[in-house]
């Protein structure tokens, strides 16, 4: 599964999220990535894009709780990322990424490791694959 | 307010003895698709230009699991997905079982943006891709040797594999994926394997 979370100079966010599933999965098998609210979400408050175990994230319809609990518990984004990976995954193993409207950036994952880059407009630029 | 930020991922769940040539090669693409966002947003691209932009690039390239180097079904094929959605309006495109879309991703944009709905799936969506006319490649396009060698390693452990990439040694991975406790769910992967 790869994906790009952006927010552009006028504060406008954007997710997108594209996948081959899951490696000797059933024909016909539907994942979260193609899920709005699941694998992929994008409102005026961030843009989040989630990988991992699909029926996990759909369950916990992850990337949509990103947004609800900056809307709702006023969280910043780096805490809601860490709260959302922590308390609603259950026993599933997932990662995301995310960007807010204020130029914020963040991720966060339980599983072992995960392929991930991100940069802002004042130039941070990291690359990473574990912890 | 803040200025212009990015973030791209390849999945989650990297094999802990993935060679570090193949991690390397994992930077470079996340670098690369990073540098072509950055250059998109300072050139004042708008966001969902630049996510379908990304998308597309990580698609194209065979190294993580989409597009070209998605991972095959139990029968040895691709099926992808994709979708997309513009914060600005809430506007969002969803597609599923694609088999000759080359890039899934600009197809669910199309559907967002053509189509009354928000998700076409299997022969909708293949339907929709012809009378748009995205690229269209054939379902071998996107099997890579790497991944049939994978199916192979997940058939023997008879277990699904997640964004996964096992280095393509010997059978004794397989093993380890037989024995590695991976949970779906809270259940062990294996009460999946029938599927």
């Amino acid at each position: 599964t790869v994906g790009c979370v952006v927010v552009d100079s006028k504060g406008r966010c954007a997710a997108a999220t594209s996948t081959g599933g899951l490696m000797n999965k059933m024909n016909g098998r539907i994942g979260d990535s193609p899920l709005i609210g699941a694998g992929t979400y994008a409102c005026n408050v961030c843009g989040v894009s989630c990988t991992g175990e699909g029926e996990a994230i759909i369950r916990g319809t992850l990337a949509r709780e990103v947004a609800a609990v900056m809307e709702y518990k006023g969280l910043s984004l780096q805490e809601a990322v860490d709260f959302v990976i922590k308390e609603r995954l259950d026993e599933g193993q997932a990662g995301l990424i995310a960007v807010s409207n204020k130029g914020d950036v963040a991720c966060g994952f339980n599983t072992t490791g995960m392929f991930r880059g991100c940069a802002t407009e004042d130039g941070f630029m990291e690359v990473g694959i574990w912890e | 307010m803040g200025g212009w930020a990015i973030a791209v991922h390849g999945g989650a769940g990297v094999d802990p003895n993935l060679p570090p040539q193949r991690q390397e090669e994992a930077k470079q693409l996340l670098t690369r698709c990073l540098n072509l966002g950055i250059s998109a947003l300072r050139s004042n691209d708008s966001a969902i230009d630049v996510v379908e932009l990304v998308v597309r690039e990580l698609e194209t390239d065979p190294l993580f699991n989409s597009g070209r180097g998605s991972a095959l079904t139990a029968e040895g094929t691709v099926e992808m997905e994709a979708s997309i959605m513009d914060g600005n309006g809430r506007r969002c495109g969803a597609v599923s079982g694609l088999t000759t879309v080359k890039n899934p991703v600009s197809l669910a944009r199309l559907v967002m943006e053509k189509s009354p709905h928000s998700y076409l799936a299997f022969s909708g969506a293949e339907d929709f891709a012809r009378k748009q006319g995205v690229e269209l490649v054939d379902n071998e396009y996107f099997i890579t040797e790497e991944n049939v060698g994978m199916l192979k390693l997940a058939k023997e452990a008879n277990t699904i594999v997640f964004d996964y990439r096992i280095p393509t040694v010997g059978s004794e991975s397989c093993s380890a994926v037989a024995e590695s406790p991976i949970q779906m769910n809270g259940l062990p992967i294996s009460v999946y394997a029938p599927e």
